[in-house]
């Protein structure tokens, strides 16, 4: 893993969180990779949160620990049969979302710091398990861009 | 079900809207 990569992700996934939660940066401007992800993210955000609600009621998502714990389970179960592409790189932003939207429920205001967490726990995860299928498939400008692209 | 069930079902879900989306591009999109 590069800092390069990995601070690269941990933007995109941090500004993803920031649009899920509707709270942008004032003055940032967003990589073309960071429209797109928001777009095509936020399109299944809903069928994500609709087909994974039932289950995380089973849940109490009240730290940024029980969310990480969560998170991990759940991401190596995912991958766990080595199948790797970018509609599935696309849902560990979109179940990133879906857990800083339950924290937030469960704790009524969100720590910014929760906000950055969430996001280097997303960033460890893609890159350390996806990074490498990620180079080989074009990068994030190359190949996820081109792939999910307005047309 | 069990802790373990519920989190392999949120794996499975996953996954299938990942490879589904893999293979048509979302609504609103295009």
């Amino acid at each position: 893993m590069t800092g390069c990569e990995f601070e690269f992700t941990r933007e995109l996934a941090q500004d993803y969180l920031q649009h899920v939660l509707r709270a942008p940066q004032p003055g940032s401007s967003p990589s073309e990779a960071s429209r797109v992800l928001r777009s095509v993210a936020s399109s299944v955000q809903n069928e994500v949160e609709r087909r994974l609600e039932p289950c995380l009621d089973n849940f109490n998502v009240a730290s940024v620990e029980t969310a990480r714990a969560i998170f991990s389970r759940v991401m190596e179960q995912e991958f766990g049969d080595g199948v790797v592409n970018w509609g599935r790189v696309v849902t560990v932003f979109a179940f990133g979302g879906v857990l800083t939207k339950r924290l937030l429920r469960e704790r009524a205001a969100l720590d910014p710091d929760a906000c950055k967490q969430i996001s280097h726990l997303i960033a460890e995860f893609v890159v350390s398990h996806t990074g490498e299928w990620i180079r080989q498939n074009g990068g994030w400008e190359h190949g996820f861009v081109k792939k999910f692209e307005p047309r | 079900e069990s802790e373990e069930d519920l989190i392999q079902n949120l794996a499975r879900q996953l996954a299938q809207i990942g490879d589904s989306m893999e293979h048509s591009i979302p609504p609103g999109l295009v």
